[in-house]
């Protein structure tokens, strides 16, 4: 049959939930062995993150689609979890090949990395449903059963949704893509426009930790600056 | 296969972009 948008989209979305058939809504057995090689076990910190992220999700999806798809959103969300404990654990089998190193207690115990790759999974599962399709594009199906062409849950808002700085969104994205093959190519394609949506515009804005890490940068680092005698 | 470009070399990885290498 021809294909059309929304077949398109129909495909990608039972596509998504077909290979996140076998992830579970809980870390793997080897993503928790990742997690007890720490020095510090990040299990209940990152449980806790994603139950407050969780609740901030489907409430702020509510309010933007309408507050009987608050249950639609903490589908998008377990969704997402799933992809992200998916990526979390092929980041890591790849970062252990490269470092020969199985503690990555500094990483695993850094929140704004768990809120990057959360945020990156939220957006990937969004677009797959065409709820965050630019409207540049010239069509927005909603096919999830949800009419978001009034709406604007378009990228940032995710980053909105879970406070994140598109400068640290913009770490995660690049790895992602390599850590998960099996993205579409409109995924990828809609992740590169976030790129470079940060990249020229959105990573400038007041406030962006880009403008102190340049600073520090101007300075000569803040590793190598001379401490004062005080200290 | 997608046309993204992958700019990161074989020694970056996560842990460098997060600082925690």
């Amino acid at each position: 049959p021809p294909q059309t948008p929304i077949r398109a989209a129909m495909t990608s979305i039972q596509q998504l939930r077909g290979d996140l058939t076998s992830s579970g809504d809980q870390p793997s057995t080897n993503l928790a062995t990742y997690f007890k090689n720490c020095t510090v076990d990040p299990t209940q910190d990152v449980l806790k993150r994603l139950e407050t992220l969780g609740q901030a999700f489907s409430q702020r999806f509510g309010q933007a689609v309408g507050p009987r798809c608050i249950v639609l959103g903490r589908q998008r969300f377990n969704l997402g979890v799933k992809l992200y404990y998916k990526v979390m654990e092929a980041m890591l089998k790849s970062e252990e090949k490269r470092l020969s190193v199985q503690n990555f207690s500094k990483l695993l115990n850094d929140s704004t990395f768990h809120t990057s790759l959360l945020a990156c999974a939220l957006e990937v599962v969004m677009a797959t449903y065409g709820e965050s399709s630019f409207r540049t594009g010239g069509y927005n199906h909603g096919s999830g059963g949800v009419d978001a062409a009034e709406t604007n849950v378009c990228f940032p808002w995710i980053l909105d949704v879970v406070n994140l700085s598109a400068f640290d969104f913009y770490k995660v994205i690049e790895s992602f893509i390599k850590a998960d093959p099996t993205l579409s190519k409109d995924i990828v394609k809609h992740l590169e426009t976030c790129e470079n949506l940060i990249m020229e515009r959105i990573a400038w804005r007041t406030g962006s930790p880009l403008f102190e890490l340049l600073k520090q940068e101007h300075e000569g680092g803040a590793a190598e600056q001379v401490e004062t005698p005080a200290s | 296969s997608h046309d993204y470009h992958f700019g990161l070399e074989d020694h970056e990885g996560i842990s460098e972009l997060f600082d925690c290498d």
